[in-house]
């Protein structure tokens, strides 16, 4: 599950880098 | 002893709400009431979207030249899609600091996050709705609901399911800090598919959901329904997210526009 929301899984771990719009 | 934690918890969520949203029912209630200095341009029709492109956001999403050329709805499209965006990280900030859920699965912490970030965006969303329109830009412009239903198909249907939830999700008069318990609830909730400890997500959903029915009982002593009414509001905005992202499958295959890396994740193998 974790693969196949990388972005998602990414916020979770790191707070501090954003997400381009 | 467990009122006292209770008590706590609320406080703890409460404050995680005001902490981790950029706008929150207060602020978006005083903007909408008229009690600030400046109102929100009132975006109603092509010229005053095309006025508020090039000034509110032009702030806030920058200008793409890519963009440039589209039609207006897909460049309301994609301002919806980076409004989206930002809650979703603001809501996986907001649900880190709901104490338990950081030590939840991995998996886990993803699967609540996929099913229960819409329904947590649109009811916060119909805080910043009355029954003429919707505040955008940070507060700074007001859409007119009849100016998003003149829309093209599919885009014209696509807010008018929200104002009228929100229409109704208004009426039983939820402040922040009630919002704050009811946003905790949808997102820890046990019965997402595919989640991998049920149990854990119980306990954590099931001590949310009775600092909720006890918050509710204090902050609004005269409305005894409020409780099972809130209950009710979590099947609605299940079906609400459902029809949302039928749409969303029915724009990504008819019109010439690209979906947020980040939103197509959440959408795919949804429901």
């Amino acid at each position: 599950l974790k693969e196949k929301h990388k972005i998602l899984h990414r916020l979770l771990q790191n707070s501090s880098s954003p997400v381009d719009l | 002893p467990q009122l006292a934690d209770q008590k706590t918890l609320a406080k703890q969520i409460h404050e995680a709400y005001l902490k981790n949203f950029n706008m929150n029912k207060s602020k978006a209630r005083t903007i909408l009431t008229g009690k600030t200095s400046t109102p929100p341009f009132v975006i109603h029709d092509m010229e005053t979207l095309q006025l508020a492109e090039q000034t509110l956001v032009a702030k806030m999403v920058g200008s793409s030249a890519a963009l440039l050329n589209k039609d207006a709805e897909v460049r309301i499209f994609h301002c919806c899609q980076c409004t989206s965006v930002e809650t979703v990280t603001e809501l996986t900030e907001f649900a880190k600091s709901v104490p338990g859920f950081s030590n939840l699965d991995l998996n886990d912490q993803v699967t609540l996050l996929k099913y229960g970030v819409h329904e947590a965006f649109f009811a916060m969303l119909a805080s910043c709705m009355n029954k003429d329109g919707l505040l955008v830009a940070y507060g700074n412009g007001f859409i007119t609901r009849e100016f998003l239903k003149s829309l093209r198909r599919p885009f014209g249907e696509m807010m008018e399911p929200k104002f009228q939830f929100a229409m109704k999700f208004n009426s039983l008069e939820l402040d922040d800090s009630d919002l704050a318990l009811f946003v905790a609830a949808i997102i820890c909730c046990g019965d997402r598919p595919g989640l991998v400890n049920v149990p854990h997500i119980e306990r954590m959903q099931e001590s949310i959901v009775n600092v909720l029915h006890l918050h509710l009982k204090s902050n609004h002593p005269d409305n005894g329904f409020l409780f099972p009414k809130l209950l009710q509001k979590l099947v609605d905005l299940r079906q609400l997210v459902t029809e949302h992202a039928q749409l969303i499958q029915e724009i990504k295959k008819t019109e010439d526009t690209s979906l947020h890396p980040l939103l197509q994740e959440i959408y795919r193998d949804m429901y």
